[in-house]
């Protein structure tokens, strides 16, 4: 594993404990899509369809337990608990799930690296997460005030995709048939759909301003 | 390992 790698994961990682913070602590999931963390756990279920098959390293499998987890326990969260589900704004969050699931199904269906179960659904767990982020920033957008934590765990949600970015172009050069165009693909793509978000979020730190996005 | 599984990735 090389630093990028690691720091793409640390990064992923921070970023669920300050939603995890901001819900547990401040019992709140404002400005939160419930929409894109429905999403995020489809994408954790389907791709870590091999956590009992294949064994990777202790490393590995704790951090698929803890995406799993997480992902499941925030959208319990934001759907069930009692005060946290208060402040979760359905009128806001009209983003369609289908419209992102079904493309991302079929693609997988027609490139995959293999065509068996696993691999047709890891391949739409890859598509799946590169869109994943669309709900929420919808919501950004819509959002008159976004507080320090939600931008903050949107940036960080970037910043994981942009690292990996890097641990991809190390690892093609450090290593012997290293070469994924579904991932690498999925992965620009995914990167890219931060890069307006990125912009606003530096403007609003380099200004000390309130981070706000045009709508 | 494989060095060219790209499964090792989360």
């Amino acid at each position: 594993m090389n630093i990028f790698r690691l720091a793409g994961d640390m990064t992923h990682l921070a970023s669920v404990l300050v939603l995890l913070l901001k819900i547990h602590t401040i019992k709140s999931c404002a400005g939160i899509s419930l929409k894109t963390q429905e999403l995020y756990a489809l994408v954790f279920a389907t791709r870590y369809l091999d956590i009992f098959t294949d064994f990777i390293s202790l490393y590995n499998t704790t951090m698929k337990l803890i995406f799993l987890g997480s992902s499941f326990s925030i959208v319990w969260y934001i759907r069930n608990h009692k005060i946290v589900s208060r402040s979760y704004d359905k009128s806001q969050d009209t983003f369609r799930h289908y419209f992102l699931i079904i493309p991302c199904l079929l693609l997988a269906l027609l490139v995959n690296e293999k065509f068996t179960f696993k691999e047709v659904m890891w391949a739409f767990s890859i598509y799946l997460e590169a869109v994943a982020i669309l709900p929420q920033l919808v919501l950004l957008q819509r959002t008159r005030n976004i507080d320090n934590l939600t931008g903050q765990y949107v940036f960080l949600l970037g910043a994981y995709r942009a690292l990996y970015i890097l641990n991809w172009i190390y690892r093609y050069f450090t290593e012997t048939h290293y070469v994924h165009w579904i991932t690498w693909v999925s992965g620009l793509v995914q990167t890219l759909l931060y890069a307006d978000f990125f912009y606003y979020y530096f403007e609003s730190w380099k200004n000390n301003k309130k981070l706000q996005l045009p709508a | 390992t494989d060095p060219s599984n790209a499964k090792d990735e989360l």
